[in-house]
């Protein structure tokens, strides 16, 4: 059945933020952000470092001004220690 | 700035580089000349010098590559990854791949080759990204005019960290990124658009929106890439939706994003004496329709509504603004014309012809 809009929309942005803080922030691919090991969310931990570095609102929630950075045309090598 | 972790650097100062593949997007030529001024950028404030060699294995190895290319980081076409770069050392180390995808070319349009490999060459030397905004090192990609680009102080100061300062007698420096909150910060030129603040400072503007607490910093080049840097006076026609930048005897008009057509053009055409050689500040007062151009310590009047020069000008600043004197940047807003000389900002009331309050030049940015 056809995923409303909006939905979409959260499923795409929710794959934009796994994947730059994967290739950039060092995110682990096998995290799945709703399980929580020893009660951190490591995704918004890592989300919390990339909006740190970008001098944005630190939040630790993809929100628009996070996204837009996200989105912008940048190099390949991570910002952090791999 | 950063150094890559375990602060890896090439033992030697002779490094060698060699074009391994060219883009189809550029002519050959124009590709030798982007990385050569690209490695300039680094040899002109270090010990380092780079040459070009043909066949062999060479330190510096550039290339152009899709998609997957073997080396566990595989581009991903148009935009996102423009390039990345390995750190100083063997094999891969030092070596610099461009995303073949992308659009290369040596002006403002798609991505500026020059820019991304002086990026890239930065870690190639075994610099990390940066968090100021200004860098070089900074991650996101920036387009600066080739022909203006200077390497930022940020920059300069993480490679000389690592490989010492420049064999010149003269150390050179670079520019620093402003800080909003800065006390020391003063302004090039500031105009109102659409209900917004922007405040010109060499090549980046300051962005304030009423309604947002924090200030915005982006390179003037991100919403007008054919602008030059350095814009001296600003002011917003709201009637016509318009904004008109001076920087020397040239000035420009903007509508949100669009330069209007055949700018830039002589200022003269406004009706300055040939004398005049670049304007200091503008502002346009709204209820009259007048805008008021200041040059070192004399005004002019301009009728927008007739398109020229009011007669009995220039008259002396002093005279008509009290004790202002010289301005380096003016806007109104709100009935009230706010002067910026240096540090200093004073608040006019045109109805009394009075200053009514006198601020810090950063007071519209809630530091």
């Amino acid at each position: 059945f056809p995923v409303a809009p909006e939905e979409e929309d959260e499923g795409k942005n929710i794959n934009l933020v796994e994947t730059y803080l994967q290739n950039f922030y060092n995110l682990q691919k096998d995290h799945r952000p709703h399980l929580r090991q020893g009660g951190k969310n490591h995704l918004a931990e890592k989300l919390k470092e990339m909006q740190e570095f970008f001098g944005l609102q630190v939040t630790g929630k993809p929100d628009r001004d996070t996204l837009e950075m996200m989105n912008k045309p940048r190099c390949g090598v991570p910002d952090v220690e791999q | 700035y950063v150094f890559t972790a375990g602060n890896p650097k090439w033992k030697k100062t002779n490094l060698t580089y060699r074009i391994v593949n060219y883009t189809r997007k550029m002519r050959q030529t124009d590709v030798d000349e982007a990385i050569q001024k690209a490695l300039n950028v680094w040899s002109s404030v270090t010990p380092l010098t780079f040459q070009k060699i043909e066949d062999k294995i060479a330190d510096i190895m550039i290339s152009f590559a899709y998609r997957d290319h073997r080396d566990n980081s595989p581009f991903d076409g148009p935009g996102g990854l423009l390039a990345h770069a390995f750190q100083p050392g063997e094999g891969l180390g030092g070596d610099v791949h461009m995303d073949e995808e992308e659009t290369w070319t040596k002006d403002g349009r798609g991505y500026n080759l020059f820019i991304v490999v002086a990026h890239e060459l930065g870690h190639s030397l075994g610099l990390s990204h940066s968090n100021d905004p200004g860098a070089l090192m900074y991650p996101n990609y920036a387009y600066t005019d080739p022909k203006e680009f200077l390497l930022p102080q940020d920059d300069i100061d993480g490679i000389q960290a690592i490989y010492g300062q420049s064999n010149d007698a003269v150390q050179p420096t670079g520019p620093t990124t402003p800080q909003a909150c800065d006390p020391n910060l003063t302004f090039d030129a500031i105009t109102t658009l659409r209900g917004e603040m922007i405040f010109f400072k060499g090549r980046y503007m300051l962005r304030k929106h009423p309604e947002r607490s924090e200030t915005e910093l982006n390179f003037i080049s991100l919403f007008w890439p054919n602008l030059p840097s350095g814009i001296q006076a600003a002011y917003e026609n709201i009637e016509r939706d318009e904004v008109l930048l001076f920087k020397e005897d040239k000035y420009w008009v903007i509508r949100g994003y669009d330069i209007a057509y055949g700018y830039p053009k002589p200022i003269y055409r406004l009706g300055f004496p040939k004398t005049v050689k670049r304007v200091n500040a503008a502002y346009n007062d709204e209820t009259t329709g007048k805008t008021y151009f200041f040059v070192a310590d004399r005004y002019w009047r301009y009728d927008e509504n007739k398109k020229s020069m009011d007669h009995g000008y220039p008259r002396k600043i002093i005279s008509d603004f009290g004790k202002i004197g010289r301005v380096d940047a003016a806007f109104q807003k709100d009935g009230y014309v706010y002067f910026f000389h240096k540090t200093t900002q004073f608040q006019f009331d045109p109805r009394t012809k009075r200053i009514v309050n006198q601020m810090e030049s950063i007071s519209w940015f809630n530091c």
